[in-house]
């Protein structure tokens, strides 16, 4: 039976360049899984972009180091597929009756498409948004799953003028993302303009109920002596009966250093 | 300190919006800037258990009791900063981002914020050309007590004011724009260090996007009319 509650997905991921990978996502996650490390595939940093998984393979000098930068290749000189790549990671999860389970990616850069046991799930445009995709009902019945993520970079990533510049030649502002990755007048060029699974990777569990975003704001009165907590949260019944539920707040003073919960 | 639990049923496949009744506190601990008294944090946490299947899901945040204003000040023209009532002098440092390959662990956030606290700063700029920071990020400038000023992803240079003049209009995707700011907004509201959000770097937004900006933005109403009728409760 699964844990209630959020499993991180960040180990014993792969990464593989999208241009030396044949099988597609469907084949990778059902007949032709990679076995390890072997060329085209290598160990790869999640969360974290294409170049700090290169990086961590030796495959590109260090870029904070000297004229390193350099040497890397933009990628406007190498076209985008360059930068486009495969991840590749397993994990095992068992549900009981009435739980359920989604992947979340907390951000991706730019795009993306998600294939768990052979379904395929879009990662739309936006290096800025939450990804949450219902997995309960394409997880493999013996708890082993298989997953593979194929990310594109931006849009436009655009090309660094040979004076260089604040934002390069702008074009990167054309998509939602993060702009100083063209070059500033205080940063060089980043080559891969941050493409990757860039942020969190996790599983959470939860029964016929999931909560989201609560929002709270404390509110005040009478020089501070009266406060009101203001607490909204979004139910959503994740199951095909209706649910009677008892919704929970407990508040607890965060303790001292010197207080100890016994 | 307080525990309070709520019934209420949600039909099959539906979502519900749930508003709880306010909690009241009396002198709750407040959290203050650093240099200005204690972060103090409380522990919240909200479950949600089904009649006949027990606990579903649960959410836990720190939270800190502040309130945080901001207006122009007419005598010097800049932006004054009030946190529970009291001025504030600014010390702040501009953030651009923590690493240029976006290896952003919770120690490195750690070791960087603790620094900036060290160095005596009470806020950190993040940068409309950078990163909307991560809830790491946030949770230690709530633990060292950093206000945190956070832009959206506008820059003069790259929308409308660079050389070459560019993107006059912002980015294509406006919808894509106003989706990722609610998406982040919904991901960072509750950190007690979130002091103001800005519309970019040197450069107001194009008029849709900054109009929805300060639309999704703006005190909702029933804290207004708190505010303006303190003795309603």
């Amino acid at each position: 039976m699964a844990t209630l509650g959020k499993m991180k997905l960040d180990s014993g991921w792969l990464a593989a360049r999208s241009t030396e990978v044949e099988a597609t996502g469907v084949q990778l996650t059902t007949t032709t899984p990679p076995s390890g490390p072997s060329s085209p595939w290598m160990e790869a940093a999640v969360p974290g972009t294409v170049l700090g998984t290169l990086l961590k393979n030796k495959l590109v000098p260090d870029p904070f180091y000297g004229l390193n930068n350099e040497a890397i290749l933009d990628i406007a000189d190498s076209g985008r597929e360059y930068y486009t790549f495969w991840f590749f990671t397993t994990f095992e999860t068992k549900l009981m009756e009435n739980q359920h389970a989604a992947l979340n990616f907390r951000g991706i850069n730019y795009s993306g498409k998600a294939y768990l046991n052979g379904h395929e799930r879009i990662l739309p445009k936006g290096m800025f948004r939450r990804h949450s995709l219902d997995i309960t009902d394409i997880l493999n019945p013996d708890g082993k799953n298989l997953l593979a993520v194929i990310i594109y970079p931006p849009d436009h990533p655009g090309a660094i003028p040979p004076q260089g510049g604040q934002g390069g030649d702008h074009e990167i502002g054309k998509d939602v993302a993060a702009q100083y990755v063209e070059g500033w007048d205080w940063m060089t060029p980043i080559r891969d303009r941050n493409t990757g699974i860039w942020d969190e990777v996790s599983i959470s569990i939860t029964g016929p109920i999931k909560l989201s975003d609560p929002h709270l704001v404390s509110s005040f009165f009478d020089n501070y002596k009266r406060a009101y907590l203001h607490t909204t949260v979004d139910l959503e019944n994740k199951s095909s009966a209706p649910a009677e539920c008892t919704l929970t707040i407990q508040v607890s003073a965060g303790l001292d250093e010197e207080i100890f919960l016994l | 300190e307080h525990h309070h639990s709520y019934e209420l049923s949600v039909t099959p496949g539906s979502l519900v919006h749930y508003t709880l009744p306010p909690l009241f506190f009396y002198k709750p601990n407040l959290w203050w800037p650093n240099g200005m008294g204690k972060q103090s944090l409380y522990n919240i946490e909200i479950s949600v258990d089904v009649k006949g299947f027990g606990e579903s899901d649960s959410w836990s945040h720190q939270f800190g009791f502040r309130k945080i204003e901001s207006t122009i000040d007419q005598a010097t023209g800049g932006r004054l900063f009030r946190v529970n009532g009291q001025r504030v002098f600014i010390r702040g440092g501009n953030w651009i981002l923590s690493d240029g390959l976006l290896r952003l662990s919770a120690k490195r956030y750690m070791t960087d914020i603790k620094f900036h606290a060290d160095m005596n700063f009470n806020m950190l700029r993040c940068w409309g050309g950078g990163l909307a920071e991560r809830p790491e990020f946030y949770h230690y400038c709530d633990i060292y007590g950093l206000l945190v000023w956070q832009e959206f992803w506008i820059t003069g240079d790259c929308d409308g004011r660079g050389i070459p003049v560019s993107n006059p209009n912002g980015p294509l995707d406006h919808n894509l724009f106003l989706l990722c700011a609610q998406d982040t907004i919904k991901l960072l509201r509750n950190h007690a260090s979130l002091a103001l959000w800005v519309g970019g770097n040197e450069q107001t937004p194009p008029k849709d996007i900054n109009s929805a900006l300060m639309n999704y933005l703006k005190l909702h109403p029933l804290f207004k009319f708190y505010d303006e009728n303190s003795n309603v409760c």
